[in-house]
């Protein structure tokens, strides 16, 4: 379940939108014993000047990314786009399933929520 | 229209990506989780950590041990024993239990091996046994004893076989098989063994996040 894409308007900055994974959708849900589904979230949104620059609550910002922001608004050309938007910071989860041997397993996967965006 | 979920090589990559070496078979055998499997879950859960104790990555926190994966693994051969204890000349009956550690990927490295059984006997007044455990290998002829403990009646038996049956720095082997005995020293009565399982904590030092580098 996700939020609806946003299209480059000036309400699109680069922002984490709501991703719901659900383990039922996918087909995981007769090993999977727990959680059922989680919240992974998804960056999405434009890193066009100023909105490469983020505020001081977001994550900071890669001179890079000012750079190729600067260089993209005074020479926007296909091959270099803006810079991404992609995930600044994530945090794990853990996942109760049975394996191929019926034995009841618990595994801690890091990186599987996207809790901030920014510009890269 | 939904895509169906990929399958065959593409289903593999996935799940390797995730650190499975093999593609679940989708429909396993209902058996109720251990209640030690929902306490590990629970106590990871970020939203049930307490404030102020922040989770460490690759730490069990519960059995102190690094680690991020758990397995509970049943004892295969249960059924196959006799339900009631059975004595021979006097002495208690002895057992075989089978592990199965298929599953354990070779780059996981064991922290925690610990051997869980219940024993039910007929009367719960006895002084208690020894339990005897040792390696069973590929011929039926039981190994040297690898430890020997006292066990009470009534409360649950765990022995630790990190370095005794299982290696530290070795790869796992696929099937892990003991011989167990109880000794009954002062005591009557026998007891059976009503429930047998491993409780195996592993590390994959992949899956763990790297070292933060300064610049």
């Amino acid at each position: 379940h996700t939020e609806p894409r946003v299209g480059g308007g000036p309400g699109g900055a680069c922002r984490t939108r709501r991703l719901h994974v659900s383990f039922r959708e996918v087909g995981w849900h007769r090993w999977v014993i727990a959680p059922r589904g989680f919240l992974a979230n998804f960056c999405q949104g434009v890193c066009t000047l100023p909105e490469a620059l983020q505020g001081p609550g977001g994550p900071p910002v890669l001179n890079h990314a000012v750079l190729h922001a600067l260089m993209h608004a005074a020479s926007p050309t296909q091959g270099a786009g803006p810079p991404c938007c992609v995930p600044a910071r994530l945090s794990p989860i853990s996942v109760l399933f049975f394996d191929n041997s019926d034995n009841v397993v618990l595994r801690h996967y890091e990186d599987m929520v996207v809790d901030e965006c920014g510009c890269r | 229209t939904r895509a169906p979920a990929p399958s065959g090589p593409a289903a593999a990559a996935l799940f390797q990506a995730l650190g499975m070496h093999e593609v679940p078979r989708g429909v396993p055998t209902p058996r109720p989780v251990p209640p030690v499997m929902w306490r590990l879950f629970r106590r990871r859960d970020p939203r049930e950590a307490r404030a102020g104790y922040p989770l460490r990555p690759c730490h069990v926190e519960e059995l102190g041990v690094a680690g991020n994966i758990v397995r509970h693994i049943p004892d295969s051969g249960l059924f196959s024993r006799p339900p009631g204890p059975t004595r021979t000349s006097g002495l208690c009956p002895k057992w075989t239990v089978t592990f199965d550690l298929k599953g354990v990927g070779p780059a996981e490295h064991p922290t925690r091996a610990r051997l869980e059984l219940r024993l039910e006997a007929e009367h719960e007044d006895t002084h208690g046994w020894e339990l005897s455990v040792a390696l069973l290998a590929e011929v039926e002829h039981p190994g040297p004893e690898l430890l020997r403990m006292p066990v009470a009646p009534g409360l649950p038996v765990r022995a630790d076989l990190l370095g005794a049956a299982v290696a530290t720095n070795a790869s796992m082997p696929r099937t892990l098989r003991l011989a167990l005995a109880l000794h009954r020293g002062a005591t009557t009565v026998c007891a059976r063994l009503a429930e047998a399982s491993l409780l195996l904590v592993t590390l994959d030092a992949r899956l763990c996040p790297p070292p933060r580098l300064r610049r």
